[in-house]
C-alpha cells in the first residue's frame, strides 16, 4: 500500500479507464 | 539458451495472450499503441531564458507521461504483470522512454531536437540552461547512431517496448509467489519482444550474420540511453532544488521516486 500511496497519480492512471485526452 | 524460472515450466495461463502471438502479430499491436503527436501548445517567447525553457519542457514531459501510462496499458501483456510490477517498470523507465521518442522524433533532422511539433530546439538554444548542452549533445549523438543504422519504425517500437519491460530487471529480486509468478509473466513478455525485434530485423533483407550484428548495435544503444536518462535526472533534480522551474503532477511524482 505504501507504494500506491507514494505513486497516487500513477496507480490512479493503471487502474482506471480513464483516457489521456480527458486529462491532457 | 536462459535459464528458466520454475514457473515457466508451469502451463500457459490463458490469459498469457501475447506468448501466442506471432511476432507479426505482437508488433501490429504495439504500433497500435503508439501515442499520438503531443504538441506543447504553449505561446513560445524566444530567446528563451533559462525558466522559460525548462518550463517548456517540464510541461511537455508531464502531458508526455501521461499519455505514456496509456500506451504501457496497451502492450499485451503488461496488465497482467502484478500492479507492483508496473508501478516499478514505469517509475524507472520513464525518461528514457521519453528520451526514445525524442531520438525517433528528431533521427531525420540533424543538428536538432525534435521535443514536439511545436517545439523543436537547436543544440545552441541549450545554451541558456545550465548544464543541458552536456545533455542535447548525448542526446543528438544517440540520434546521430540511429540515423546510421536507419532505425525503422517496427524496430523503434520493440525498442521503447524493451527500455520498459527490463528496466528494474535486476534491482528486485522476487520474494512471495504472487511476485515470482509477476517476474515470470515478465520474462515471458521480455522474450516476446525479442522475438519480435529479431522478426522485424529479418524483414530488411541482411543476411543472418548482419541481422545479428544489428540485433546487438540496436541494444547495446540502451545502456547509452540508460545513461542519458540518469543524466537527465539528475539534471532536472538540480533544477528543481534550485527552484528555476516548478515541478509538479505527475513528473512531480516520477522525479521523486528516482531521487
Amino acid at each position: 500500500s505504501s507504494l500506491k500511496e507514494k505513486h497516487k497519480i500513477l496507480h490512479q492512471l493503471l487502474q482506471n479507464n480513464t483516457s489521456p485526452g480527458d486529462l491532457a | 539458451l536462459h535459464l528458466e524460472p520454475p514457473l515457466a515450466r508451469l502451463p500457459q495461463p490463458p490469459h498469457e495472450q501475447h506468448a501466442a502471438m506471432s511476432p507479426e502479430e505482437f508488433i501490429s499491436r504495439i504500433m497500435e499503441a503508439e501515442p499520438p503527436d503531443i504538441y506543447l501548445m504553449e505561446d513560445l517567447k524566444k530567446p528563451f531564458t533559462e525558466a522559460s525553457m525548462m518550463m517548456s519542457l517540464t510541461n511537455l514531459a508531464d502531458k508526455e507521461l501521461v499519455f505514456m501510462i496509456s500506451w504501457a496499458k496497451k502492450i499485451p501483456g503488461f496488465v497482467e504483470l502484478s500492479l507492483a510490477d508496473q508501478i516499478n517498470l514505469l517509475k524507472c523507465c520513464w525518461l528514457e522512454i521519453l528520451m526514445l521518442g525524442l531520438i525517433w522524433r528528431s533521427v531525420d533532422h540533424p543538428g536538432k531536437l525534435i521535443f514536439s511539433p511545436d517545439f523543436k530546439l537547436n543544440r545552441e538554444e541549450g545554451q541558456c540552461v545550465e548544464g543541458i548542452m552536456e545533455i542535447f549533445d548525448m542526446l543528438l549523438a544517440a540520434t546521430a547512431r540511429f540515423r546510421e543504422l536507419k532505425l525503422q519504425r517496427e524496430e523503434y517500437v520493440c525498442l521503447k517496448a524493451m527500455i520498459l519491460l527490463n528496466s528494474n530487471l535486476c534491482s528486485t529480486s522476487p520474494q512471495t509467489a504472487e511476485e515470482l509468478a509477476s517476474r515470470t509473466r515478465l520474462l515471458r513478455l521480455l522474450d516476446s519482444v525479442i522475438d519480435a525485434l529479431v522478426w522485424a530485423i529479418s524483414k530488411l533483407g541482411l543476411s543472418t550474420q548482419q541481422q545479428t550484428l544489428r540485433l546487438g548495435h540496436l541494444t547495446m544503444l540502451l545502456s547509452h540511453i540508460r545513461h542519458i536518462s540518469n543524466k537527465g535526472m539528475d539534471h532536472l533534480s538540480t533544477m528543481k532544488r534550485k527552484n528555476v522551474v516548478l515541478v509538479y503532477n505527475l513528473l512531480l511524482e516520477m522525479l521523486e521516486a528516482n531521487i
